[in-house]
Parts: C-alpha cells; sequence; structure tokens
C-alpha cells in the first residue's frame, strides 16, 4: 500500500481532485488520534477529547494541502507537528484556559519578572504573594489552576535567537529522552536551559529534574518530596515560570 | 542509578516506538470497521465525516495529577513497524463494493486485529519494565541515594 499511497499523491499533485484528497485525509487519519490522544495528557478536564480531535483533523487538511512531495522530507514527520500546532493553536482561540486563570496568572507572571529583576534571583511564594497583594493560598490556588503540565501549556515560543522556533517544551522533553551520553553534543539551548535550570531552587530542580529528565507523573514526585499532587502542580508551575521568566532575559 | 537510567531510556524508546504503531493501527482498524458497518454503499465522503468520532478515544480520562513529559513526534524507529503493517494490507482499504472486496476486508480487520493485540501485548510488557525501573529510581530518590543534581 506503500506504492498506492504514493500513487494517491502523485495522483493529488496533478489534479488537486477532492476524491484523492479525501483518500489521503482517510489514508493518514490515524496520525490525528495518536497527536491528539497525546496533546490531550495532563489537559484540564473540560478540554473534551472529541474536539482535539477535530482541531487535529483541520491540521492534517492543511498539511496535505501544503505538503510537498518528492522535496525528500516524510509526510508523517510534517503531518504530525502541523497537526499539533492546528490543536494548539485552536486551543489557544477557544481560550481553554478560563479567562479568570489567564487573567491571575498574567499577574503572576508580571510579578515573577518585577521580582527577578529587582532580586537578581526567584521570588519565593511568600515574596511572589506579598508583590501581588495575595494571600499565599491565593497565589497556591492559582498556580495549581495554571496547570503546566500539558503540551499545550508550555507550547512558548522561545526566542533564544537561533532563528528556528523553539518551544519550552521541545527543549525541556529534549532533556527526557535523550540518553546520558547523547547529552555531549548539546545544543546552545539546551546549555543555555541547563545552566538556567541550576539557578532554580532546589525543590523546583527537583520537581523539573523528575518530571521531564525521569519522566515521573506528578503524583510520584510527589510520592518522593512527601506532598501532595496539588502542591507538586504548583511547585511545577511556578518553576516553569521562573525558568520562563530567565530565559526570556 | 545511571545503569538503571540508561536502560529505563533504552525501553522509553523502544515503548514510543511501539505506542506510535500501536495508535496508527488502532485508527487504521477503527476505520476499517466503520467501512465494513457501511457495507451496502460505502462512501468516503460519509467516512471523512464521522472520522472525528472514528479517531476519537472512548472514555477518555485525563488526570493532570497522571500525567507524564510526553513527546509528540514521529518516533525513529517508526518504518519498521509500518513495513510490518503494510504487509497485512495488502489491497486498497476503501472498499469499491463487490462482494469479493468485503470478505476481503473482513480478513484484513481480523489478522490486523490480531497484530494490534500483539502490539498491546508488547507495549504492557515494556510498560512493566519500565514502571518497575522508575519504582526503583523512585525508591533510591526517596532515600538519597539518587539525587537530580546529578542529571543537571
Ligand atoms: N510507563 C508507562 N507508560 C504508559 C502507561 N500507560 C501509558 N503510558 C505512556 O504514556 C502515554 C500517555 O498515556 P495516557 O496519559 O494514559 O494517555 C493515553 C490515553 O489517554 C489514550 N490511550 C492509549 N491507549 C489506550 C487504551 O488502550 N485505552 C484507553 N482508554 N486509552 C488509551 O491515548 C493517550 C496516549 O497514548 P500513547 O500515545 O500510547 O502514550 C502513552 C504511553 O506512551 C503505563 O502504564 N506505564
Ligand atoms: N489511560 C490509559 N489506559 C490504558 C492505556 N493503555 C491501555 N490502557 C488500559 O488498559 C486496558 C487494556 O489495554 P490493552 O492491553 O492495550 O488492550 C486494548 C487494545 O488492544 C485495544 N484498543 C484500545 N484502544 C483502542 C482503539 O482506540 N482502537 C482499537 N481498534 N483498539 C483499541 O482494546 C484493548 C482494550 O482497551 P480498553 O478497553 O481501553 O482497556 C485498556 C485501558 O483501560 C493508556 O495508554 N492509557
Amino acid at each position: 500500500t506503500e506504492r498506492e499511497v504514493a500513487q494517491l499523491w502523485g495522483e493529488y499533485a496533478d489534479g488537486r481532485d477532492v476524491a484523492v484528497r479525501e483518500r489521503l485525509i482517510i489514508h493518514y487519519a490515524p496520525l490525528v488520534k495518536y497527536v491528539a490522544g497525546r496533546v490531550a495528557v495532563g489537559m484540564p478536564a473540560h478540554v473534551e477529547h472529541s474536539d482535539l480531535v477535530s482541531y487535529g483533523i483541520f491540521g492534517l487538511m492543511d498539511a496535505i494541502e501544503k505538503f510537498e512531495p518528492g522535496r525528500g522530507f516524510k509526510f508523517e514527520t510534517y503531518a504530525v507537528a502541523r497537526i499539533r500546532g492546528a490543536i494548539i493553536d485552536e486551543l489557544r482561540s477557544v481560550d481553554w484556559v478560563p479567562r479568570s486563570v489567564r487573567t491571575r496568572s498574567r499577574k503572576v507572571e508580571a510579578a515573577m519578572q518585577e521580582l527577578e529583576s529587582a532580586l537578581k534571583r526567584s521570588p519565593t511564594e511568600e515574596e511572589l504573594a506579598e508583590e501581588l497583594g495575595w494571600s499565599l493560598e491565593e497565589l497556591q490556588d492559582t498556580l495549581a489552576r495554571m496547570s503546566m503540565t500539558s503540551i499545550a501549556a508550555l507550547d512558548e515560543v522561545l526566542d533564544v535567537g537561533d532563528g528556528d522556533r523553539i518551544t519550552l517544551v521541545d527543549t525541556l522533553q529534549d532533556l527526557t529522552v535523550s540518553l546520558p551520553e547523547e547529552t555531549l553534543d548539546d545544543s546552545e539551548t539546551k546549555r543555555l536551559l541547563r545552566a538556567t535550570l541550576t539557578r532554580l531552587t532546589e525543590r523546583e530542580q527537583t520537581v523539573l529534574g523528575l518530571y521531564y529528565f525521569e519522566g515521573m507523573t506528578l503524583a510520584q514526585i510527589g510520592d518522593v518530596l512527601g506532598v501532595t499532587e496539588s502542591r507538586i502542580c504548583q511547585i511545577h508551575t511556578k518553576a516553569v515560570l521562573s525558568l520562563r521568566t530567565k530565559l526570556g532575559e | 542509578t545511571d545503569d538503571l537510567r540508561r536502560i529505563r531510556s533504552e525501553c522509553e524508546a523502544a515503548e514510543e516506538g511501539i505506542s506510535y504503531a500501536r495508535r496508527l493501527l488502532q485508527g487504521r482498524l477503527d476505520i476499517l470497521r466503520a467501512a465494513l458497518d457501511q457495507s451496502e454503499h460505502p462512501d468516503a465522503g460519509q467516512l471523512l465525516a464521522a472520522l472525528p468520532a472514528i479517531m476519537a478515544d472512548q472514555g477518555h480520562v485525563s488526570d493532570p495529577a497522571q500525567a507524564r513529559s510526553l513527546r509528540v513526534r514521529v518516533p525513529a524507529d517508526a518504518e519498521r513497524y509500518a513495513a510490518v503493517i503494510d504487509a497485512v494490507i495488502t489491497e486498497d482499504e476503501v472498499p469499491e463494493g463487490t462482494d469479493s472486496d468485503l470478505s476481503d476486508l473482513e480478513r484484513v480487520v481480523g489478522v490486523l486485529t490480531q497484530v494490534e493485540h500483539e502490539l498491546s501485548a508488547r507495549r504492557r510488557a515494556l510498560f512493566a519494565r519500565i514502571d518497575g525501573l522508575r519504582a526503583e529510581l523512585l525508591a533510591r530518590y526517596k532515600d538519597g541515594r539518587a539525587d537530580v543534581r546529578d542529571l543537571l
């Protein structure tokens, strides 16, 4: 069927026939199942899985439209990136993070940046709460709601100056899958990320290390540190914010 | 501990390939089953409209506390599995509607269901191994034999 798929692409390149396009979409639709299944991980409960699949299919249609066969790239690689991008873009446009959380999270990020430049280090939660004029509980509740465990939440583009689009999530996850020996040929971004990680508090380093390097769940990290999952969620969110603030300098 | 991490990373690289192939195969299987259900007048347009429902997971539960950091990409050894699955599907998936095609479609669905079960079994075995290694690592983090510092 590999041959038949190549034939379909050939026919589609010739006439852009709708019937051929439909068969290409049906052939590659399982890629959407794979991507939507993984993007859904860590998402808040109110995000409907079937919506992610629908957004993903639009991304697939877009990928088929734009793909140039014969240039030596694998369609699957191009399609997976476009499907994931389409799901995240669509989530942003429908405001998947509730507005109340979004406004509060902006205040937290602004206060973080303010204190970071004033103190020349990451603020503690108490300092952050005081700057915001909130109680510590209010801050922790907001951090917990900002749940940054999903790919969509971390798909923030990091402008590290070397031109291509690097997201925080790609960079952090690159650290997970690479085997210890492979880290020798780190890119500049990875080196920067490692150097920045060591400037976080010990507890934040532990949470990020166990989550991205060791692939543990928040529940497992809670077990190691002897605290609740929602506390780990808060520490993880603050650590990612702090990392983002430092990398943005 | 470094050895433990290395073995776990190797198992995870294998699992990433198997999970990718398994999800693609499940998607393919569910499309063929939907085509079989439409046996009188199978119609690509109708199948297309039903794709979101066919591709979605039934009973999807997402618990942020059980979330783990995941890569979303085509794994390095994806081609290997694709070849196995391609060998099974010998002709066009969207049936033209004659009887001989239909029985052939049923044969393909039967064989693919078997391949999917085998992939899922291998995936479960990998999970058992990965989770066992991770439980050992977790215990070492708790009693201080392992430290995040040696990773950074
Ligand atoms: N070490 C370890 N790793 C595990 C385990 N279970 C799953 N994983 C890995 O973690 C990924 C995410 O799992 P999930 O959050 O349950 O998210 C899953 C889940 O929501 C759904 N899914 C996949 N297979 C099934 C299934 O057979 N039944 C159901 N109900 N959902 C499934 O699709 C999502 C993505 O699946 P994948 O791409 O296969 O990606 C999976 C798989 O690579 C485990 O017990 N141990
Ligand atoms: N959260 C989560 N749970 C997981 C994951 N992988 C497996 N499970 C759980 O483990 C059960 C058995 O999985 P399996 O041995 O892969 O056996 C699976 C697999 O062989 C197959 N299957 C699963 N999902 C699909 C699908 O979307 N399409 C098709 N055609 N088959 C599927 O059906 C069997 C039963 O599936 P379920 O009833 O869903 O029951 C699943 C599900 O409850 C995962 O990544 N995340």
